[in-house]
């Protein structure tokens, strides 16, 4: 199973067209394997972007250098992960006992 | 009766497990219908509600095209076994039965399910090859004749919202596309998302209001009070394009297009602190919200037919 230590999944709140379209750029950004789960659409709305271990410095020094303002939603995805999996588990073991 | 706990997350064999079970233990209006495979040959089930007095009109419900949203899945499956247990005994849905058949398909992405199981909890797309690409899968609702191919989906195959080579290639999508124009009266077509909380009608690949924009506002906010009068959830009601963004190739933009007016789309809970992970313990709290939702809607379709 595949692993997302240190995978955050970052709040993006955008304040203009301007904002939002370095945020599209982003998304052509193959490299920083970047997986939206809330995309980018107007400026009302977040955007929820899942971010490798590996993109996080990146991304959040484009973030704060276009004066993009963002939230930390998810700290450590694998932890949640595991709590799943955990949850899952122990439900599996009550039905057989 | 079987022991499948419904608050829990379950493999994909699981819950093909319980349709059995289900289409046993109340065998009276519950039957289950194979109504193709997917890409990678597992059998797409769809579970048939039905008091069994002809080719009823019927309501169409599906769940889990998107693989990850595990929460879709999982209500679709509490609300099957609250539809068969309280057929008889709720005047609701004994009423809605004596009128409606519901076809339930729980899992529409079984493949993507799997894979979320066995190799990578955040696939989201069909598990399909891609030709001169070595990127796996189609973004199953992208993928509906729906002004296919236009804003909101991606050409790009290894992108999560790739739309596919052509309009159904997905065996998956195609599946339930023959079904429907198959079965020839079906009265609505809902399907369930996740997550922002969000009820969604056409349009999504326009963004000018379909002709009925009026009544499926007006159905669509009566079923958000529903859903709000349990647990206090807040849903957002409007068309894909006004509510997200624009984003072609939809199923209910197909349904509706097709002829089937009440076509509706459910982003479940929640607004985004666990996302596609929503903790096991939401799953009953978000089913039960939900299918007072859609209960609302099939009540309107029930005593508004077209």
């Amino acid at each position: 199973l595949e692993t997302f230590v240190g995978h955050q999944v970052l709040r993006i709140k955008t304040r203009n067209e301007e904002q939002l379209k370095k945020l599209r750029f982003l998304e052509t950004l193959d490299h920083l394997e970047l997986d939206f789960w809330l995309n980018p659409s107007t400026p009302a709305l977040p955007v929820d972007v899942r971010i490798p271990a590996h993109s996080l410095q990146a991304v959040k020094i484009f973030l704060e250098s276009h004066g993009i303002e963002y939230s930390i939603l998810i700290e450590d995805l694998q932890v949640i992960l595991d709590r799943e999996k955990q949850d899952i588990v122990a439900s599996q073991q009550m039905e057989r006992s | 009766s079987s022991t499948f706990n419904y608050g829990t997350y379950h493999s994909l064999a699981s819950i093909y497990q319980e349709l059995d079970n289900l289409a046993s233990e109340y065998g009276n209006i519950v039957s289950k219908i194979q109504i193709g495979e997917s890409y990678e040959k597992r059998p797409l089930y769809v579970l048939k509600f039905s008091t069994g007095r002809g080719n009823r009109p019927a309501i169409w419900l599906d769940a889990g095209i998107h693989s990850r949203e595990w929460v879709t899945q999982a209500s679709a499956m509490w609300i099957a076994k609250k539809i068969a247990s309280d057929y008889g005994n709720d005047p609701s849905i004994t009423s809605l039965l004596n009128n409606l058949d519901i076809f339930l398909l729980p899992v529409a992405n079984p493949d993507g399910y799997e894979f979320t199981h066995t190799t990578n909890r955040m696939w989201r797309k069909t598990r399909s090859k891609n030709s001169g690409s070595l990127c796996i899968g189609v973004d199953p609702n992208r993928n509906w004749d729906a002004g296919f191919g236009g804003p909101g989906a991606s050409s790009n195959p290894c992108s999560d919202s790739y739309h596919g080579p052509r309009a159904n290639s997905e065996v998956e999508v195609k599946s339930v596309v023959d079904f429907i124009k198959n079965h020839g009266n079906i009265q609505a077509f809902l399907t369930l998302h996740s997550y922002s909380q969000l009820l969604m009608y056409p349009y999504g690949y326009k963004c000018t209001p379909p002709a009925d924009n009026a009544e499926l506002n007006t159905i669509g906010k009566a079923a958000a009070n529903s859903i709000r009068s349990l647990y206090g959830t807040t849903y957002t009601v409007g068309s894909i394009c006004s509510t997200i963004y624009q984003a072609s190739g939809g199923s209910i933009d197909w349904s509706y297009d097709y002829g089937i007016k009440y076509s509706f789309a459910f982003e479940l809970r929640d607004t985004g602190r666990y996302g596609f992970l929503l903790p096991a313990a939401q799953i009953i709290p978000t089913a039960e919200e939900t299918w007072l939702g859609l209960k609302t809607i099939m009540e309107y379709v029930r005593d508004n037919p077209y």
